[in-house]
């Protein structure tokens, strides 16, 4: 099993904890103070690693994309990101055309890729927009809406029906589509889209204990479904729709990228 | 009584919430779904208002920048706002310098200029820098950091210090001053810069009404100092340094102003 999960949002979204949450072990480093300076363009950084989920051993790549939507001027930073996605179906494309190839062709084929919207309340940004179209052209593309704990339950419910409008009204079809060979959850997908926490910090509720965000006034559980929607992400991820996510990549996205470049 | 306060920073940091706790009433209009196209550049919106403040009327003006941060190339989306502050100081100096002038000049120059920073937990993003160092130049700024309640009491310490060693390296003196003129509260300038929290809605607490926002989790009380700096910073800008950054404005902002203009 190979599963690559590609991660975009600007910096302080809380995507290297959502990542370290979703696969419980410190995948991604979190940059605490940003010690580094931010890089003047946008990167892509792969870290590759083994994780045990439910038995099955898991080899997973994250590729984080670290100065994406964090500078003044942001106009394309989305071209290094589809370009690597492209590089990916390319490598695939020439390892497949060989007369003497690989029975296993190696797959780094981006499978998933998130998109941590920020929790701004109102809809989606231009930048999400522009980013977002780009995206959802070459691979399956699983908006969240990162720091879910920002806004109240209300406020949460009225965002997602804006952000799913302003999908709808720029042709972003996004994952998953209605039509998704598993048999869906349909109350799963009545949540999209996500809206979650993560954390890794443990605390300790009525004896037993949770993953959660402490604060003077209450304590945000992130496996809680009545406090965010951590569990059904990782669910869909990981449980119901990981082979889904690798077949409809093959199948359907790189396939057209395999046609479009055969056909010039 | 007229004091005028300038309201700076993206889209969705609860800039128009905070501003309506502040003076209690309605001033800044909350735009839920953003019905409105953003403007495609910074604009600058004056509302006028009259607000009774512990028994004194006040002539309230909130300038907001709607447009400001929210596009893919932001690149100077200070100037307008720069632009408008220094238009103020030119209007009060022409009537200034006429022969027949009024006794009491209208004075519509910024005295404060609130600068919202998203709680993104790292350090200022290099749009913050950029803007900070301008605005800190022509006007009093103070900047607080947006939605205080995304991050745990932890991290917002974190979050501070890191701001204040960007401040520090950045050559952005903010306010209040080290030397202001005001007897300060030390505990006050201990907390700087502020992260607030605001709210419209009333929650009730052991039989009394409070201002807040309420979770599943929690209810984050804005007036409470346990859980966010809001009561400080209305303190500070109502109560406590009114006057100060009136006066700190006509006799250092303004002064810098009019001798840079004249001496030209
Ligand atoms: N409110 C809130 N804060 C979070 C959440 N996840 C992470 N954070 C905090 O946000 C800050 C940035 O997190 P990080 O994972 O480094 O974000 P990244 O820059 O997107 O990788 C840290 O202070 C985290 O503790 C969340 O779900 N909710
Ligand atoms: N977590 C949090 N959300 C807030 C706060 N203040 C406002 N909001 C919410 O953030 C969203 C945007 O608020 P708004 O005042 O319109 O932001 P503006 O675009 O900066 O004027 C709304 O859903 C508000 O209810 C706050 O202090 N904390």
């Amino acid at each position: 099993y190979t599963f690559n999960l590609l991660v975009v949002g600007r910096s302080g979204l809380g995507k290297s904890t959502l990542i370290n949450t979703l696969f419980k072990s410190p995948v991604a480093r979190r940059k605490e103070g940003q010690e580094e300076p931010l890089p003047s363009t946008t990167q892509v950084k792969k870290v590759e690693t083994t994780v045990c989920e439910g038995g099955v051993k898991l080899n997973l790549t994250i590729t984080d994309t670290p100065g994406f939507g964090d500078h003044i001027n942001n106009a394309n930073c989305w071209e290094p990101i589809v370009s690597y996605i492209e590089e990916q179906y390319g490598r695939y494309l020439t390892e497949e055309q060989k007369v003497y190839r690989l029975l296993r062709i190696p797959d780094s084929r981006v499978h998933c890729c998130l998109y941590f919207i920020p929790p701004s309340g109102h809809s989606l940004s231009s930048l999400d927009v522009e980013v977002l179209q780009r995206l959802d052209k070459v691979t399956n593309v699983v908006p969240v809406i990162a720091k879910a704990d920002t806004l109240t339950l209300e406020e949460r419910e009225a965002f997602k029906e804006r952000i799913r409008a302003d999908l709808h009204d720029h042709g972003i079809k996004s994952y998953p589509l209605e039509d998704t060979a598993v048999h869906d959850d349909a109350k799963m997908k009545v949540r999209l889209p996500f809206a979650v926490v993560g954390s890794n910090q443990w605390h300790e509720v009525h004896g037993r204990k949770v993953l959660g965000r402490r604060s003077t006034w209450g304590l945000v559980e992130v496996e809680n479904k009545a406090h965010n929607d951590f569990a059904c992400l990782r669910d869909m991820l990981i449980r119901t729709h990981m082979q889904d996510l690798i077949d409809s990549t093959s199948d359907y996205h790189y396939e057209n990228f395999r046609r479009t470049k055969l056909s010039v």
